[in-house]
């Protein structure tokens, strides 16, 4: 992640959602793009925590720090998939799981 | 005549095998020659690197290094309970381990650089592994993963969506636009019957899939078979056969050496190692190139064991060895001959729709032919990769076996058997893949066939949907067969010894994002220095406030608001003046000592001094010129005096 803060750290167990902006025309699209991002994270009710590395147009918004219950948790991933899904400026966007990798 | 006096070298068997002259990566002759991979960077994307380590130290790239678990750009491994991430540095150590040392062991490719990226220490996600594969993608040009999927026979998983995005990514954008190098080792799933083609990294197009063989050539019992492997490399067996030898940390349990390191694990670094050497002594080889070079070179051995099969382009495969043992001689000196012109085509064929489901049993043969015709739009004529992708339903999913049949009739099985799969789930849209079928021509028909080979009474299998993904090249048989002969030509090691060099085309420049990020301890550590600073200053003001007041109260106001400080004899007393000299004074504070000797401000010969001096230059002893840009001395006398 490109911002000063991992997933892990922004929101250690917490929830995190990969979005895919659709890509604004004309110049200065990098800009609106950081700027859309930060708009919808918070329409979310989210943190964007930045780019995905190197993919252009994808960011990671993640759950805000602080104390957290089960019920909060799914009322915060209800709020986020209802706004990601809704938003016509969302390509995809997809609910950030743990994966299993083993060493070989 | 290469010897190095690091001890562990000699049972470095995969470098040099004295006991089995032959068994191993044939590297030697290529130091001879001085390719030790110079001026390229590998990176081992794994549980860290200690860079510390005299093996590790002098080649170490803090560059192309990061550390995702932890958020800052420092890779070094954490202990752990298990003693167990000591898993990069060894793979590490395989590839660019420092020579003539007097330490431990040597690296495949010595002389190149090695980065580190921390990852599998943590929670990992999806995000995370994308970051991983594009970070520091115009520094790091070949990335080790020595990691997947858990080979317990029954998962079926690989790069997710961003992740896949990243591989694809890397390939275009990567290494200055020539595309990131992807190793991946092919599985330790042996022993559970696992098949490398239900691990995504291992089936992806973008990655270079490398098994293992013992050091009798023998696929060793951890080792996984599928059709999508590329080639084998050298690694432990079982315990009456050798390990590989490698830099350790010496963190734990660690002793900075160990003569166990194995698995696939170990076999994925010794090819990125050898892919360094390619791209020595020829930058400018592209992903694909790469992987051209990989399946012309890689030798086939007697092992009847390994079902060889030669294709129609002449290609022997296997599911076990992939086209065979990679050899780091050929492998350099075809990359030294090598010209890229291959453009890479995409032939999609869509089949199927969830109308047509059928029952697997039932419909064993799905037969698609692709005509010259249907060719004719992305120029494909010669096969790569061919990429199945797979909706299937059944009741229990290991009991599915899959195979695909190219135009010439080469078999790949691209889904074997799994006992111990039993997930009720079918495929939900698994793309398999082959590299059986390189080099033969695109054109005819496939078939997909499956079989339910479970027990139940009532096969429950349905297919819904497959489509056949094409990936090749414009060159036709003819041009295959040339590009062969002209590799075999090189391999006397002609044009490695003559200077003979081909144009290499310099790249693209493409910004990579500012990867740098201040870590939170980083930024409390700036704010305090910040607040610091801040508080200093304004103590300092305060004084030299408080100090020019009192010095203009006793001077009674005859030189306005800026007193000269050295005027003050209670300044001195106090100890301020030497500190507010250089602010409004022009004299050295020693000088001042020496000469101001009077406090009397008004007589001081220094001001009309300086402030008559139309055309001043700084002399020496002036401090405060020296400090001061030039201009502001020959301002107003105001503004001189403060």
């Amino acid at each position: 992640l490109t911002g000063t803060e991992g997933p892990a750290a922004l929101s250690p167990g917490g929830l995190s959602w990969a979005v895919h902006l659709r890509s604004p025309e004309g110049e200065g699209k990098e800009e609106t793009l950081e700027q859309q991002a930060e708009a919808l994270a918070q329409a979310a009710g989210l943190v964007n925590a930045g780019r995905i590395g190197e993919l252009h147009g994808h960011y990671l918004f993640v759950q805000p720090a602080g104390p957290k219950q089960d019920q909060q948790g799914e009322a915060i991933r209800q709020q986020a998939e209802a706004v990601l899904a809704g938003h016509e400026a969302v390509h995809w966007h997809s609910e950030q799981r743990l994966l299993k990798r083993a060493k070989r | 005549s290469v010897h190095f006096n690091d001890p562990k070298y000699p049972q470095q068997w995969h470098l040099n095998n004295r006991r089995s002259p032959g068994r191993d990566i044939n590297v030697t002759g290529v130091w001879e020659r001085n390719v030790t991979g110079r001026g390229v960077t590998v990176v081992v994307v794994d549980d860290g690197v200690e860079h510390t380590s005299q093996d590790i130290a002098p080649n170490y790239s803090p560059e192309g290094s990061y550390d995702l678990n932890s958020n800052d750009p420092d890779p070094m491994p954490h202990p752990d309970v298990e003693n167990d991430n000591h898993h990069g540095t060894r793979c590490a150590g395989e590839i660019a381990a420092v020579p003539n040392n007097s330490f431990c062991a040597v690296g495949v490719a010595y002389g190149s650089r090695i980065a580190g990226i921390r990852v599998l220490d943590g929670p990992l996600t999806d995000s995370m592994e994308a970051v991983a594969f594009n970070k520091h993608y115009q520094i790091n040009d070949i990335y080790s993963c020595s990691w997947g999927p858990d080979d317990d026979g029954k998962t079926v998983d690989g790069p997710h969506h961003l992740g896949k995005a990243a591989l694809q990514h890397g390939v275009m954008a990567g290494r200055q636009g020539f595309g990131s190098i992807f190793v991946v080792a092919s599985g330790n799933g042996g022993q559970h019957n696992d098949n490398c083609n239900y691990d995504g990294y291992a089936n992806s197009i973008y990655t270079v899939t490398i098994g293992a063989v013992d050091e009798e050539g023998r696929m060793p019992f951890y080792a996984e078979e599928c059709a999508s492997m590329l080639a084998v490399t050298f690694s432990g067996g079982d315990k009456m056969l050798r390990s590989i030898v490698t830099t350790d940390w010496d963190l734990q349990k660690g002793t900075g050496c160990t003569e166990g390191h194995t698995g696939t694990s170990a076999a994925a670094p010794l090819a990125a190692g050898m892919i360094a050497l390619m791209l020595q002594v020829r930058p400018c080889l592209t992903w694909r190139d790469v992987q051209h070079i990989i399946v012309f070179t890689a030798t086939q051995y007697e092992d009847r064991r390994a079902d060889w099969v030669t294709n129609e382009a002449g290609f022997s495969h296997s599911h076990q060895h992939g086209f065979g043992l990679l050899n780091a001689w050929r492998l350099v000196n075809a990359a030294k001959v090598n010209r890229h012109s291959r453009v890479w085509a995409a032939y999609v064929e869509c089949l199927g729709e969830a109308a047509h489901a059928s029952t697997i049993a039932c419909c064993p043969a799905c037969l698609p032919t692709v005509s010259r015709t249907d060719l004719e739009l992305s120029g494909l004529k010669t096969l790569e990769h061919v990429a199945v992708t797979v909706f299937a339903t059944h009741p229990r999913r290991g009991s599915l076996e899959l195979k695909l049949f190219c135009p010439s009739g080469m078999m790949s099985l691209i889904g074997a058997p799994r006992s111990m799969d039993s997930d009720p789930n079918g495929f939900n849209d698994w793309t398999f893949s082959t590299v059986r079928c390189w080099g033969e021509s695109a054109r005819g028909t496939y078939r997909l066939v499956i079989r339910d080979i479970g027990d139940e009474p009532v096969p429950a299998g349905l297919l819904w949907r497959w489509q056949l993904t094409l990936f090749g090249s414009v060159w036709s048989a003819v041009d295959i067969r040339d590009r062969q002969r002209l590799l075999e030509r090189a391999m006397s090691g002609k044009y490695l010894q003559d200077g003979f060099s081909l144009p290499c085309p310099p790249g693209l420049k493409i910004p990579e994002e500012d990867g740098y990020t201040i870590t939170p301890n980083t930024l409390k550590t700036l704010v305090l220095v910040g607040c610091f600073t801040i508080f200093w200053t304004a103590y300092y003001m305060l004084e030299v406030c408080l100090s020019h007041q009192r010095v203009a109260s006793r001077a009674g106001g005859r030189h306005g608001a800026c007193p000269r400080p050295h005027c003050s004899r209670k300044a001195r007393e106090e100890g301020t003046e030497l500190e507010s000299v250089p602010l409004c004074a022009s004299k050295d504070p020693g000088e001042v000592e020496a000469e101001g000797g009077s406090p009397a401000a008004p007589s001081n010969p220094l001001v009309p001094d300086l402030l008559d001096q139309v055309h001043w230059s700084p002399p020496q002893h002036v401090k405060c010129a020296v400090d001061a840009p030039p201009q502001h001395l020959l301002q107003g006398k105001e503004q001189q005096m403060c």
